[in-house]
């Protein structure tokens, strides 16, 4: 249902996808090591995914200090 | 502490939600540490309105994204009870915040504590053990093209962007690894789940992090 250029332009962040999943993926993989690929997000540009996605606020706490709270 | 943990084990924690195209990871992260906290308390596990705090929290932008300790100051000022999801269902877009009564029934938040873990792991294992699962923000910018394993590069500690609930740890492999439970779904990663080595501050997963306590 998408026109062609929002196809174009879909198809360009899944090409991306393919080539930032080949980057991840070529660092030394121990047993176990993440794998990287296609997925749900594959069709969205970082930006997209940033903007709808990663929306947390990181706000600032004290370090821990294993006192025990009272009350 | 023991050797390996997982909060899955014990009846505490809903299934894997999705947030769908919304913001919300701040507002999921702390109502599902609520209801682990508590089902703890003894309670059946219920699953609270996650579109709630997305309406109610006033200080937080809804789907434009939030802070988990903002809301979680705004339930502990305001003694709102958050009621169950069934009443206050997830639409995953800002909607006009709904009252009700004091004597409607629902959870209200006690206390809670926020502290930054980095450096400490043993102390956030003691606390996850101790205190239940742990609503944390991580860097979570690689995370958009994980498949599963263990994530062991690709994220910073210095950039959360993303709230999450940290529900367990397994130090038996050769590869130590937090286990998290993510809000995209259960196409994503480990049915859901993301796994995180333990060590290094890998995605900033301890900085900062918040426990609650009800």
């Amino acid at each position: 249902e998408l026109n062609t250029e929002e196809f174009n332009r879909r198809h360009l962040y899944f090409q991306d996808a393919i080539k930032r999943a080949a980057y991840l993926n070529s660092f030394p993989a121990a047993p176990h090591s993440a794998k990287y690929g296609i997925n749900q997000f594959s069709d969205l540009s970082l930006n997209e995914f940033r903007d709808l996605y990663l929306r947390a606020s990181a706000d600032k706490a004290p370090p821990y200090s294993g006192e025990k709270r009272e009350g | 502490l023991p050797a390996k943990f997982d909060w899955r084990d014990e009846g505490v924690l809903a299934p894997v939600q999705n947030q769908q195209a919304c913001g919300s990871c701040w507002a999921f992260s702390v109502v599902e540490a609520i209801q682990a906290a508590h089902a703890r308390a003894g309670s059946p596990l219920e699953q609270l309105s996650v579109q709630q705090v997305l309406d109610c929290s006033f200080r937080n932008q809804g789907c434009s994204g939030g802070s988990t300790v903002w809301a979680l100051s705004w339930l502990n000022q305001t003694r709102v009870k958050l009621v169950p999801q069934s009443e206050y269902p997830y639409k995953a877009k800002t909607g006009i915040c709904h009252f009700f009564s004091q004597s409607h029934g629902g959870v209200a938040l006690k206390d809670f504590a926020a502290h930054d873990f980095s450096g400490q792991e043993e102390a956030m294992m003691g606390q996850l053990v101790s205190c239940g699962p742990l609503a944390v923000t991580v860097d979570a910018i690689s995370w958009q093209d994980y498949l599963g394993g263990i994530i062991q590069h690709h994220c910073s500690s210095q950039h959360a962007n993303h709230a999450i609930l940290l529900i367990g740890y397994d130090t038996t492999g050769d590869i130590p690894y937090w286990i998290l439970q993510n809000t995209w779904g259960t196409k994503w990663g480990n049915e859901g789940y993301a796994y995180v080595k333990i060590g290094g501050n890998i995605c900033g997963k301890y900085d900062p992090c918040w426990f609650i306590y009800m």
